[in-house]
């Protein structure tokens, strides 16, 4: 699965998420990927996407309660996403995986609860016209 | 005020010993270029929404991830893939689901979004909607790849539903376990010897 979430110049958020699914699944199976809310979500407040064990992504809504936790529970991205990642996806969804997800102030948080995550992020610095002073960060395991 | 674009191009299994150096750096390269390109659609005042849509089309592209040419295959050899894309400033939405001839399904996501009153088309009827919309259409063929191919005779050697970056441990647990004839050449533990 892959994804991207982004806020632009105008402080609109988006988000974005695509997969061939998982390896040997049913014909005709259906993961979180296209689930308004469970792989991808966005609002005026925060954009997420997700990747890992897709029917764990659908039974907690992930995406969505990222987002929930944030407007009703009052928690920052980092605390939300953590949250989702790191309890609930593994305690009530039984699965794994991790998110992507930035905020309207773009705050980044990058949470995964397997062994590792292709990420990374682009923040482009607009005080700067030469683009080569904006920051690129990838990372692919635990502790990067 | 900070234009972002973060991406992923998945998760599971994945370790240094799972890896080796060669495509680590192939991923690492992978991920900074499209990040790269990514980012310049913000910097010349693009829409998020343009950015994170071109940022999934390039991770489709390659091969390296499990979506568009590259993506796993299903119990009967198949590829079906899935897409969904939403705007945060309008709650404007859209997905395709069990597709497997449109070339980049985010592009067909967006386009249910910018020109139906729907959110979801699924298989064929998604399938004809991107060809009125001359989204690339594309044979099935266009998205099988040997590796992940292999990983799915691992994963029915095994009867099990792997995640995508799983099946590169499945595959590499095998050679581990690879044994030597009396020569000293290797022995595959599926070859049947007498």
């Amino acid at each position: 699965t892959v994804g991207a979430v982004a806020i632009d110049k105008y402080g609109n958020l988006a988000a974005a998420t695509s997969t061939g699914g998982m390896t040997n699944k049913m014909v005709g199976r259906v993961g979180d990927t296209p689930i308004i809310g469970a792989g991808v979500y966005a609002n005026k407040m925060v954009a997420v996407s997700s990747t890992g064990t897709g029917e764990a992504f659908i039974r907690t809504l992930a995406a969505y309660d990222i987002s929930a936790l944030m407007e009703y529970g009052g928690l920052t991205l980092e605390e939300a996403s953590k949250k989702v990642v790191m309890e609930k996806l593994i305690e009530q969804g039984k699965g794994d995986g991790g998110v992507i997800t930035v905020d309207a102030n773009g705050n980044i948080a990058m949470p995964f609860n397997s062994e590792g995550m292709y990420r990374g992020y682009a923040i482009v610095n607009n005080n700067e016209e030469n683009e080569n002073n904006d920051t690129i960060v990838v990372a692919i395991y635990k502790n990067e | 005020c900070k234009y972002i674009i973060v991406i992923h191009g998945g998760a599971g299994v994945i370790s240094k010993s799972n890896i080796s150096e060669e495509r680590e750096k192939q991923f690492l390269k992978s991920l900074n270029g499209i990040l790269s390109a990514s980012k310049k659609i913000l910097r010349n005042g693009g829409t998020a929404l343009d950015a994170v849509q071109e940022a999934v089309r390039l991770l489709e592209e390659d091969e390296l991830y499990n979506a568009g040419k590259g993506s796993v295959f299903t119990s009967k050899g198949t590829n079906e893939m899935d897409a969904g894309i939403m705007d945060g400033s309008t709650l404007k939405c859209g997905a395709v689901a069990g597709v497997s001839t449109i070339r980049n399904p985010i592009v067909a996501a967006r386009a249910v979004m910018d020109h139906t009153n729907h959110i979801l088309l699924m298989g064929k009827g998604a399938e004809e909607f991107a060809q009125s919309k001359s989204i690339e259409i594309v044979e099935p063929s266009f998205f099988f790849t040997q590796n992940r191919y292999d990983q799915l005779l691992k994963a029915k050697d095994t009867n099990r539903v792997i995640l995508d970056h799983d099946g590169e441990k499945l595959v590499k647990e095998e050679e581990k376990t690879l044994t030597v004839n009396i020569s000293g050449d290797p022995i595959h533990p599926d070859s049947k010897m007498g």
